[in-house]
């Protein structure tokens, strides 16, 4: 599981 | 930012895009399904909850366009052009793709947060949005040209963010399997289309499916 980073794609 | 996902928005700009002219210019949403719109609504919606989040002016931007074109879009479908709208042949049962992806995001997704469950389910939701608008060219048998070049660039739009992830995954060691996996799914609803269109659209015949 990636960690929890904010959504930087659209 | 890469060129593939650059690419791969814009080419997510143009559908749009192609999609309003179409509707406004031809004063007609003929062969245009409405519900598939509705789920891009939803999926706009559910996704850029985040826009104060300010990542940058681009991300900004292109999340309000898009919000803003998919309202835009129902709106002259439902309201405007609503004579237009073609009921019986846009008859696919979204309640069987609305509520799986809903349920699906609240079992996987990276973390158990109204934002995050909402965002994980605008994933899901999107790879199955176009399935109504698929079923319906399939029950009318064909697309008008413009249909199809919307078409086109929609399916192109996911393809080349595949691209965009292999490139990330290689170069900064960044994936995020959720979106990853379900662009791949998004994607392969397109394979049928894009090899009529392909064969037949750019060659200048109509897209006609076998019925």
């Amino acid at each position: 599981d990636s960690e929890h980073e904010i959504h930087d794609e659209l | 930012m890469n060129i593939f996902r650059l690419v791969g928005d814009l080419s997510h700009l143009l559908a749009i895009i192609i999609l309003l002219l179409k509707i406004w210019k031809t004063r007609s949403c003929a062969g245009i399904s409405g519900k598939s719109q509705i789920l891009f609504a939803i999926v706009y919606t559910s996704r850029y909850l985040d826009l104060p989040n300010f990542v940058s002016m681009y991300n900004t931007l292109m999340k309000i366009v898009f919000i803003a074109a998919s309202y835009a879009t129902v709106y002259l479908i439902y309201m405007k052009f609503k004579a237009t709208y073609d009921h019986n042949h846009d008859t696919f049962r979204v309640e069987f793709l609305v509520l799986p992806s809903f349920v699906l995001a609240l079992l996987i997704n990276h973390d158990f947060t109204v934002l995050e469950v909402l965002w994980t389910f605008s994933i899901y939701m999107e790879s199955v949005a176009i399935l109504p608008q698929l079923f319906m060219v399939s029950k009318t048998g064909e697309a008008e040209s413009i249909t199809s070049h919307y078409l086109f660039a929609l399916g192109s739009y996911r393809a080349l963010y595949i691209l965009n992830w292999i490139y990330r995954y290689t170069t900064e060691d960044h994936y995020d399997l959720i979106a990853i996996v379900a662009g791949i799914v998004q994607t392969v609803l397109y394979c049928d289309f894009f090899y009529l269109y392909i064969t037949k659209v750019l060659k200048g015949k109509k897209l006609q499916l076998p019925a």
